[in-house]
């Protein structure tokens, strides 16, 4: 028996939108620890990792393993019709067909209930062992959507060149070209603010400016973005949650 | 021109 209490259903709704465009459908691995999902996108170019610690959970118990098949598109349907600052409990039954979910409204003497058919996938799993990273750089999550949607006008492809005390997006197409240069800045006030660059080697990487729009859909889970970067390797995108992440890894492009 | 590398090659099918 699965069963997890969200102090508030938007964070699984946010969660649910940041995936469904990469992935339509994906295994929910639930354990005593928490639920982890591992989804690769159809072109096996974007990877998403998420784990929601049990901790995130305001009730959480989950006695035996089990994985839930989930259709995405469909459970943002169902998820949608709660309120955000609503209560919000999954739970499954061991060799459950149906994933049963729980809106509760804090104010109203209101329960919404509905069930969810589950599917049975069958999808390709990637060994995604622990990575070197030659450029790790964290900004705030809006700023970097910014930059994707900005030089998402100028070409399919966006550069991401890191040295030691700044990181260039560029943007080469047939309009023109777009530069944005960010510099490390430590905000006292307003730490979520901060820019951090961190070098071991200097990195010239491009990516997909497809994937990358997929990626920014995750900018309201956190207000910042750590991007974790090694020279012909994906490039890491990882947004934390209250505890625990979703990550995305994107294969970068190369020169033919 | 670039093309866009499949993640394959970095982490191969479990």
């Amino acid at each position: 028996m699965l069963e997890g209490k969200f102090e508030e259903a938007s964070l699984l709704k946010k969660i649910v939108e940041a995936m469904k465009d990469c992935v339509s459908s994906c295994n929910f691995n639930c354990t005593e620890n928490g639920i982890s999902v591992q989804a690769v996108d159809n072109s096996r170019v974007l990877l998403i990792s998420l784990l929601i610690e049990k901790d995130t959970f305001e009730e959480y118990r989950c006695d035996r393993n089990i994985t839930l098949g989930v259709g995405l598109g469909s459970l943002s349907k169902i998820i949608g019709n709660g309120a955000n600052s609503d209560y919000l409990t999954i739970s499954a039954d061991d060799d459950a067909d149906k994933l049963n979910i729980i809106f509760e409204d804090k104010v109203k003497d209101k329960i919404s209930e509905y069930n969810l058919k589950l599917l049975d996938i069958d999808a390709d799993l990637l060994d995604v062992g622990p990575m070197d990273t030659d450029a790790t750089i964290t900004l705030p999550s809006a700023d970097f959507a910014k930059i994707c949607k900005d030089m998402k006008v100028l070409s399919e492809s966006l550069q991401i060149i890191v040295t030691k005390d700044s990181a260039l997006f560029q943007s080469v197409g047939d309009i023109g070209t777009g530069n944005i240069v960010i510099r490390p800045k430590t905000d006292i006030d307003h730490p979520e603010e901060s820019v951090t660059i961190s070098l071991d080697k200097p990195i010239d990487l491009s990516f997909g400016s497809k994937y990358l729009s997929d990626i920014i859909k995750a900018t309201s889970l956190s207000q910042k973005v750590t991007i974790k970067l090694t020279d012909q390797s994906p490039g890491v995108f990882e947004y934390k949650l209250p505890s625990g992440y979703l990550r995305f890894y994107l294969a970068p492009k190369f020169d033919e | 021109g670039e093309q866009q590398w499949s993640l394959l090659p970095f982490f191969g099918l479990l």
